[in-house]
């Protein structure tokens, strides 16, 4: 018998749910700036890759795929941008986020920003971005495909 | 369902109108909400569930123009904003939830508000998990159009913080909403400072007030040194005010003297006497009087209705003010001062031009926080030049009316609730 604590077992459920994944390495970090508005969204090759490790039945990112297979455009792995870039806008946003957060601006994905992170939080974006996070229905069906259909 | 959820937005991006700073929000003053059946959480009961969205709401409502009510019975398509809780993929949302940890909810831009049921949410008050009435105000103030706030204390800020002691709508969040919606505005039945007796820890006798606003059947404890209404005001008369008309009041009267102390409230043709000891209508007063009595046989020479009053201490004489006139009745002599009544504008006179409230005053009330006598009319009030604005500047006229300013400028957040949410 597992151990609990409360007259309502209410201690062992929160061992059932599924665990959120933790914000461990900067990628991650990346994942989670990107979410709530602090940079543009990770590129969706290494999205693709990283997501199947974590959650086979995602949906969401199968009518992704769908999309980009449907002619969106998605850069080259030589039309990538110099690692310089990606660093700099990483630091641009981990110092937004530090700032805003009350942090000292490292611009380093340091340990209180790791805790900060970790911290439970609302899902609605801090920053608002132009193109990101706008999966929607309406947008799926704007595409080429459609047209040809 | 994703289809769905796309025609619903296009029909639902119609309620949307610019707010007073030009940002978006809702256009309508009542909005109506539901906990939606498909979406209720494993974790607390429904009824918990749902007295805890009342009361959020309700917070919002004391801090603005806005009312709330629950509808479990119109058609979907007229609820303005949707409640539910839901794990990973949930309720035709593209956004899945992460699991216990991290994102605990959202909100959606046209109304719709989803809860993470992997989270352990709690009633308040309750010392573990995350408590289900903080983060229902916070995703509600997304519904209403705020933003995250980064500033310390304030409910909007993106993170969980546990919830304090006294968890209450700060003035940041408060001025933030009205920023969106307006600030609450209003006429009232009447106002005034309550005195009352109470003894010291050390056995003295010690005289407090109270500032109290009434609106129909409603009142408010308004609290000077913090610039706001006491924390779930408005409460309905008949629970503060025992033995008083549950459908309000026109008029507060204190006489206070060496001799006489009676509070006294008026309605209508008649008056109540009122036992600030007991804290109740007086039934039978000491003198053998019954309430209510007929203002005319209390007050000789004056009949009601009447507009407001007010007690003057300086010539000992009760004000009543009725349409455009001002009767001013003695103390002393139980009977109306020689001169009386005057038109209001002759009585007292405007400083500036036209600058005056003409007649049908909604309140005359002497503020012991100000020691000052305000005459209130719709949104807007009258200072009356005292003994000390005359002896610094002497070309003003007695009893004269300062330039109006507004109510809400001075006394701030005095909002009404929903007449459903008057009682949770």
């Amino acid at each position: 018998e597992k151990l609990f604590h409360h007259r309502d077992h209410s201690d062992l459920q929160m061992f059932n749910a599924q665990q959120a994944q933790t914000i461990t390495d900067e990628y991650t970090a990346e994942l989670f700036l990107s979410r709530y508005g602090f940079m543009k969204p990770v590129r969706w090759e290494e999205t693709r890759d990283r997501y199947e490790d974590l959650d086979d039945n995602n949906d969401f990112l199968d009518d992704l795929q769908a999309s980009i297979q449907e002619g969106t455009s998605v850069p080259h792995f030589r039309d990538r941008p110099p690692p310089e870039g990606e660093n700099q806008a990483l630091t641009a946003a981990l110092k937004d986020f530090q700032r805003l957060s009350g942090l000292p601006v490292t611009g380093a994905f340091d340990d209180a920003t790791r805790e900060a992170m970790n911290k439970p939080r609302c899902g609605v974006p801090d920053k608002e971005m132009d193109s990101s996070r706008d999966y929607h229905l309406a947008k799926m069906q704007s595409g080429p495909a459609v047209t040809r259909r | 369902k994703r289809h769905l959820a796309a025609l619903v937005t296009k029909r639902r991006r119609h309620r949307r109108d610019l707010g007073e700073a030009g940002h978006v929000a809702f256009s309508k003053n009542v909005l109506r909400w539901r906990l939606m059946g498909e979406g209720y959480s494993n974790q607390l009961s429904i009824e918990e569930q749902r007295y805890i969205f009342r009361l959020a709401f309700r917070m919002w409502s004391e801090v603005s123009p806005l009312q709330f009510m629950e509808d479990n019975g119109s058609p979907l398509e007229d609820i303005d904003i949707r409640l539910g809780f839901g794990t990973g993929r949930h309720l035709g949302c593209n956004q899945r939830f992460d699991g216990s940890g991290q994102e605990f909810a959202h909100a959606w831009f046209l109304g719709d508000i989803h809860f993470d049921d992997d989270e352990h949410f709690t009633a308040p008050n309750t010392g573990s998990g995350i408590s289900l009435l903080k983060v229902a105000v916070h995703e509600i103030g997304h519904v209403l159009g705020l933003p995250h706030i980064y500033r310390p204390g304030s409910i909007m800020q993106p993170s969980y913080l546990p919830q304090e002691a006294a968890f209450e709508m700060g003035w940041m969040d408060r001025k933030a909403i009205q920023n969106l919606y307006g600030a609450c505005k209003g006429r009232f039945s009447t106002v005034f400072d309550w005195i009352r007796r109470e003894r010291s820890p050390y056995g003295q006798v010690v005289v407090r007030f109270n500032t109290y606003f009434m609106r129909e059947g409603w009142y408010w404890l308004y609290e000077n040194r913090n610039n706001r209404t006491r924390y779930g005001d408005p409460v309905p008369l008949r629970i503060g005010w025992r033995g008083l008309p549950a459908d309000g009041v026109d008029a507060y009267v204190h006489v206070w003297s060496l001799k006489r102390d009676d509070v006294y409230f008026f309605k209508g043709t008649q008056f109540w006497k009122y036992d600030s000891d007991n804290d109740k209508v007086f039934g039978q007063d000491p003198e053998g009087h019954r309430y209510p009595r007929k203002i005319s046989e209390g007050f000789p020479g004056i009949s009601g209705p009447i507009d407001t009053a007010v007690y003057d201490r300086r010539d000992s004489c009760i004000y009543f003010f009725k349409n455009t006139l001002v009767y001013a009745f003695s103390v002393e002599s139980n009977g109306v001062a020689p001169g009386f009544p005057k038109a209001i504008q002759k009585a007292f006179p405007p400083v500036s031009g036209g600058d005056h409230p003409g007649g049908n005053i909604d309140v005359a009330y002497f503020s012991y926080a100000h020691n000052a006598v305000f005459l209130f009319k719709g949104r807007r009030f009258w200072q009356v030049v005292s003994g000390r604005d005359r002896r610094r500047r002497p070309f003003l006229p007695r009893n004269g009316l300062l330039p109006h300013k507004e109510v809400d400028r001075h006394w701030f957040d005095i909002c009404d609730v929903h007449p459903t949410a008057l009682t949770l």
